[in-house]
């Protein structure tokens, strides 16, 4: 059921996704914001599918050259490919502390044993700017395998952004930033190289009082 | 086929696009 309602292919499933600041208050315990969010869904057969958004009208936003977007795309599985629109919560106060960790945290299952390899593009007008490649190995648990890439560190050029954004005085200055900054996540089977999931990824800042807020969009070609 | 730099605003984008979720 949860095939083009949430974010899965027919290999793997996306669970949970977040980014987040953990700042210590005392020795024990420490407040958790997070910048954005996905939580664990369970989409039923009655639930509507995603809407779905044309890939040509993102490509400009991802890397194009060789090995970019456009050409996994056409390597496919189609419907391995999904857009997300993160309304980013930044009402958080950022100082410069060692003790803070700002972190990403995601969570992903199959039917399959395998081992998986996560690469997440940072681009800025549409060029890739930094990446970051993990590899993660399959547990067992209840029936099927799940992958767990807990608390990766987010590299200093994104707390730079972050700390930069949180910086500008009105929102809509930073959602002009925003315009211009995308990343691109693509987790593939290490040993097949086959595509399991790619996910771009577009930012605005969130206003509203519920945190961070996100839409998810299945991404085709007409 | 890729739109250039034209502003994502003006992008064949659905509407729900531009409106942010009350809660996620």
């Amino acid at each position: 059921s949860w095939q083009g309602r949430s974010i899965a292919s027919s290999k793997l499933r996306m669970l949970e996704f977040s980014a987040f600041l953990e700042q210590p208050q005392d020795p024990e315990n420490f407040n958790k914001h997070l910048f954005v969010h996905i939580g664990q869904s369970n989409p039923a057969y009655s639930d509507p599918y995603l809407e779905a958004v044309d890939i040509r009208q993102i490509y400009d936003k991802f890397p194009e050259k060789k090995g970019g977007l456009k050409e996994l795309f056409e390597k496919g599985p189609v419907n391995a490919f999904f857009l997300v629109k993160f309304w980013a919560d930044l009402s958080v106060n950022l100082q410069d502390d060692s003790s803070f960790f700002y972190g990403v945290s995601s969570q992903y299952e199959s039917s399959e044993n395998m081992i998986i390899t996560s690469s997440t593009k940072v681009c800025s007008f549409g060029k890739q700017v930094v990446e970051k490649v993990e590899t993660e190995y399959a547990r067992f648990e209840n029936g099927r395998y799940v992958f767990r890439i807990h608390r990766s560190p987010l590299c200093e050029y994104m707390i730079n952004f972050i700390h930069k954004l949180k910086h500008l005085p009105e929102k809509y200055m930073m959602n002009s930033v925003l315009e211009n900054f995308t990343i691109l996540q693509v987790v593939t089977n290490r040993d097949t190289l086959e595509t399991l999931l790619c996910v771009a990824y577009v930012f605005e800042v969130s206003t509203s009082e519920h945190g961070a807020q996100h839409h998810i969009y299945r991404l085709v070609k007409d | 086929s890729a739109p250039g730099h034209i502003p994502m605003r003006k992008r064949q984008l659905p509407a729900s696009f531009w409106e942010e979720p009350r809660s996620s």
